[in-house]
């Protein structure tokens, strides 16, 4: 099963290095600009579909890219000074109030998207869906065992059918 | 199977992305700094033993890190400018002459490592092992079926028993 490796690697690759810096950054973000955020929550954008767009903007137009916080650089696997950085995002709800928070699609989904359309040992469409609700629940599991990682981060499930409507995502990350 | 997906990751969001962009960052190199490197491809190094080090200079004194090459900025999956970047290391053999070139470990192989470690539903280090194996010919048959990679890399493979031998890694990356 793909999805529970790649679970175990955005965990132990990423999120167990990255999260215990986040409250770190947006506070040095906080010193540096007098910007406030509404979460200092990571929140995790899992699409059913896996389809995880380059820029948030493309899905929802009341999801607008802001800043990024400053970035964390550590030497991995030989490679000096590896660039860890997310992005903020202003949110803008119904009634035109504004919201900013830090926020990302799981990265692994990428991989079962393409796997699913380059035709790859029988990956269909349903595999990729099994797969990402296999990702989500085993991450799920994995994150609330960990101390590294408790209470800074939202993994937020995005249903295919509500895909459609324009704001959904908007909807999703001011809920969260 | 683990390694399975963690080859599909490595190539679908990392190698695919970078590779055909390598040759063009090592020219750009070679213009700002009058370097030449001895090789334009990225070496990466497996371990059996999936033991990567941050810093190559960990494992053999004779790999010693230069610079890295220019960035590379891509938007990804809602994270804007997510940088792409690879080490120049110089590496000096038993004559005293230098080479240059670009160097890296796999890094899905930490994910399999710290699997064993952390003592994950039963991976132990046979399994890793196992593991780093099907990692190493499931990334082989992909690369070989890629035209976006083809000829812009190395795949060296590292045994345990020579990694007791001071300069192994050194003798490996000239070799190749
Ligand atoms: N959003 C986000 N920002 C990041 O900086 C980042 N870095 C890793 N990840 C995700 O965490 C997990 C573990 O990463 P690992 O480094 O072991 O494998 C990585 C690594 O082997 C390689 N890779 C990706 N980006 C880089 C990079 N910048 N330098 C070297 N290797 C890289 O390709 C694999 C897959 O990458 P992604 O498919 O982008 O998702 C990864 C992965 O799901 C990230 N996710």
């Amino acid at each position: 099963d793909v999805a529970h490796g790649l679970a175990w690697s955005i965990y132990l690759g990423y999120l167990k290095l990255v999260l215990p810096e986040l409250e770190g950054q947006v506070k040095k973000h906080c010193n540096e600009t007098r910007e406030v955020l509404n979460s200092a929550r990571l929140h995790i954008l899992l699409p059913l579909s896996a389809a995880a767009t380059a820029r948030l903007e493309e899905v929802d137009r009341n999801v607008q890219y802001h800043k990024n916080l400053p970035d964390l650089q550590l030497d991995r696997a030989g490679v000096r000074g590896r660039v860890y950085k997310h992005s903020i995002y202003k949110i803008t709800d119904q009634n035109q109030k504004d919201y900013y928070c830090v926020a990302e699609y799981a990265t692994p989904l990428l991989t079962l998207y393409q796997m699913s359309q380059d035709g790859i040992a029988g990956f269909s469409a349903w595999d990729r869906r099994q797969q990402v609700l296999l990702f989500y629940n085993t991450l799920t599991h994995i994150l609330e065992s960990s101390l590294e990682c408790r209470n800074r981060y939202r993994l937020i499930l995005l249903e295919d059918d509500q895909a459609a409507e324009p704001h959904y995502l908007s909807q999703e990350l001011i809920k969260n």
